[in-house]
């Protein structure tokens, strides 16, 4: 399960 | 944070002072399509759902208010301010943006990392981006000339996309688990749709003229 990756890029 | 993104994050940041120039210092908005600022707001409200839920860094954060803050300006100015809507070319102004709207939305329930409320709106905002310059290309392509200010404006909105892919590049080099091909696929496509615009920018930067766009 990929984890919910955070979107850290405008 | 890299070099590449903080310079297509300021790339994006002066397309936005340009607009804000053209329209305070010129009373104008003559030449600028509404529809692509109604767009912008729409991108960044849905890519910015996270504002409060995911603190990344006071710089992310900031960025975030200016951009929706500013975009919502600038559709304000032009619908509101008595002086600069007066200017406003509704005439040439004339894609159906609400088609992009659709499209994008149904392509993001199609498209996306994983199918949750904000993810699904996150994708919807990069597939937005990547087609929310069409109102105003298809509109100075109409207008034929076009002001300085205005053609800075669009040159610099295609270049912070051009510095993202060259972040997503250095981050896939750098990074184990990087992998944001919807935004990358989504960003090469929104750069694309520039392609012919530098070509004429480049031009009439080389000949000292006028830019010029082909009817």
């Amino acid at each position: 399960e990929s984890e919910a990756q955070v979107h850290d890029e405008l | 944070m890299n070099i590449f993104r903080f310079a297509g994050d300021m790339t994006h940041l002066i397309s936005i002072v340009v607009l804000l120039l053209k329209i305070y210092a010129t009373k104008s908005c003559s030449g600028i399509s509404l529809k692509t600022q109604e767009l912008y707001v729409i991108v960044f409200l849905a890519r910015y759902l996270d504002l409060f839920t995911d603190f990344i860094s006071v710089y992310n954060t900031v960025m975030k208010l200016v951009f929706i803050g500013s975009s919502l300006a600038i559709v304000w100015c032009m619908r509101m301010h008595r002086a600069v809507k007066r200017t406003y070319d509704k005439e040439l102004d004339t894609f159906r943006h609400y088609f992009l709207v659709l499209g994008s939305f149904v392509l993001a329930l199609l498209l996306h990392e994983k199918f949750t409320f904000q993810e699904i709106f996150w994708a919807f905002s990069i597939y937005l981006e990547a087609v929310a310059i069409l109102p105003q290309l298809v509109m100075l392509q109409r207008s034929g000339n076009v002001d300085n200010l205005t053609g800075q404006y669009v040159f610099f909105l295609g270049a912070y996309r051009a510095f993202y892919i060259l972040n997503w590049i250095y981050r896939f080099f750098t990074e184990p688990h990087f992998s944001r091909w919807i935004a990358c696929l989504s960003g090469l496509v929104q750069t694309a749709f520039y392609a012919d615009f530098f070509y004429y920018y480049f031009i009439s930067w080389k000949n000292n003229a006028k830019l010029q766009l082909p009817a």
